[in-house]
Formats: C-alpha cells, sequence, structure tokens
C-alpha cells in the first residue's frame, strides 16, 4: 500500500 | 502519468462529449437516462472535492474542472434546456437501490473515517453503478441509437484503460489502490455484456442495437 488515500487519478 | 491512463481519461472525455454533442445538436435527450447523468455529475462533485485542498498537477485540475462542467452542463440539458425531449416514462430505475448501499459500504469500507475519504469512497462506487439506469433504459425500451453506443463504448474503453494503468502502475510504482482497482474491474464488468454487443452488431453495421 503506496500513500494510503493518495489520490492522483480522476 | 503514463499512456494507458493518459488515453484512458481522453477516451473518458470524448465519451462525455459525445453525449453532450449529440443532447445539443439533435436538441433532443431521448434515450439517454438523466438519472444516470446526475449520478456522474454527483460522483464528479464528491471525488473533485479536493481541488480545495490538494494540488496534483495542472493537467489534474483541468481535467477535473472540464468534468465538472461537462457533466453539470449534461444535466442542464436533459432536465432544462431539452426537458421536452426527455423520456421519463423509461428512466425508471430505482437510484436509492444503488445510493443506499453504496453509501453504506463507503461508511464501511475507506481509507480513513473522515468525510473527505468517505466521500471519495463514495464516488468511487457510485461511479462502479451510475450506468446503471442508462443500461437498465436500454434494456426497458429495448435498442438505443448508434450514438449512446458509442457514448457507452467509449465509457467502458476507459474503464478498460484504467485497469491496464493500474497494472502497469503496480509494476512500475507499487501502487496498489484496493478500493478503486476492486470497484474499477466491477464496472468494467458491467460493460463487458454491452461491448460484445456493440462489436458484432453496432460495428458491423446495423446501426441500433438491442440488449437481451
Amino acid at each position: 500500500w503506496q500513500r494510503r488515500g493518495f489520490h492522483d487519478e480522476l | 502519468m503514463n499512456i494507458f491512463r493518459l488515453a484512458g481519461d481522453m477516451s473518458h472525455l470524448v465519451a462525455i462529449l459525445i453525449l453532450l454533442l449529440k443532447i445539443w445538436r439533435s436538441r433532443s435527450c431521448a434515450g439517454i437516462s438523466g438519472k444516470s447523468q446526475v449520478l456522474f455529475a454527483l460522483v464528479f462533485t464528491t471525488r473533485y472535492l479536493d481541488l480545495f485542498t490538494s494540488f496534483i498537477s495542472a493537467y489534474n485540475t483541468v481535467m477535473k474542472v472540464v468534468f465538472l462542467a461537462l457533466s453539470y452542463a449534461t444535466v442542464y440539458l436533459i432536465y432544462m434546456r431539452f426537458r421536452n425531449s426527455y423520456d421519463s416514462e423509461n428512466d425508471t430505475f430505482r437510484v436509492e437501490f444503488l445510493l443506499v448501499p453504496v453509501i453504506g459500504l463507503s461508511f464501511l469500507e475507506n481509507y480513513s473515517f473522515t468525510p473527505m475519504e468517505i466521500l471519495w469512497t463514495f464516488s468511487i462506487f457510485l461511479e462502479s453503478v451510475a450506468i446503471m439506469p442508462q443500461l437498465f433504459m436500454i434494456t426497458k425500451t429495448g435498442e438505443a441509437e448508434s450514438i449512446t453506443n458509442h457514448y457507452l463504448f467509449f465509457l467502458g474503453l476507459y474503464r478498460a484503460l484504467y485497469i491496464v494503468n493500474w497494472v502497469w502502475r503496480y509494476h512500475t510504482e507499487g501502487f496498489f489502490d484496493q478500493i478503486a482497482v476492486v470497484s474499477g474491474v466491477v464496472q468494467t464488468i458491467f460493460y463487458c455484456d454491452f461491448f460484445y454487443l456493440y462489436v458484432t452488431r453496432v460495428l458491423r453495421g446495423r446501426g441500433k442495437m438491442s440488449l437481451p
């Protein structure tokens, strides 16, 4: 799990 | 950013533009589920609240604003400007059957129990089922105009490309977003049956097609 809750997609 | 993600975003944009231009040019939203379009506007609204809290890139910000604007423009055309052509009698999917479980699930399964994260999760889950009123409408009326099918094809293509993007990101970055991937795969499965019909009927020149 990389950077949970980090949303860089649309 | 990789080529699959970019191609996915572009086919998403093409899908939305196809629908908007179809309604605008024909001055009619016949055969279009207003309920699905309201759900998509709700998806973008709840997901892109982070426009106010975090900056990813200029591309990211611009695309979010474009998707929000286009989705609200579509809803406006269906329910206000061309509401006389809106086929409400066949747009009878019970949206609460989607919303209640999706709200429940987003409270149960999320990355952190904060309003922003719960709303983000809600938008991911909702997107995976938001097309169901549209598919329901097509099965009810028995057919869809070919332009509506092109819209659905590009939406499905966008989902398929996002899956390839996640496979790519998993191998290159170790990136794995479980919530997005699981609901993204579920969403893509909804389009499989449609994809098959699209290729066998629409692309072979019959123009119109019906779902069984």
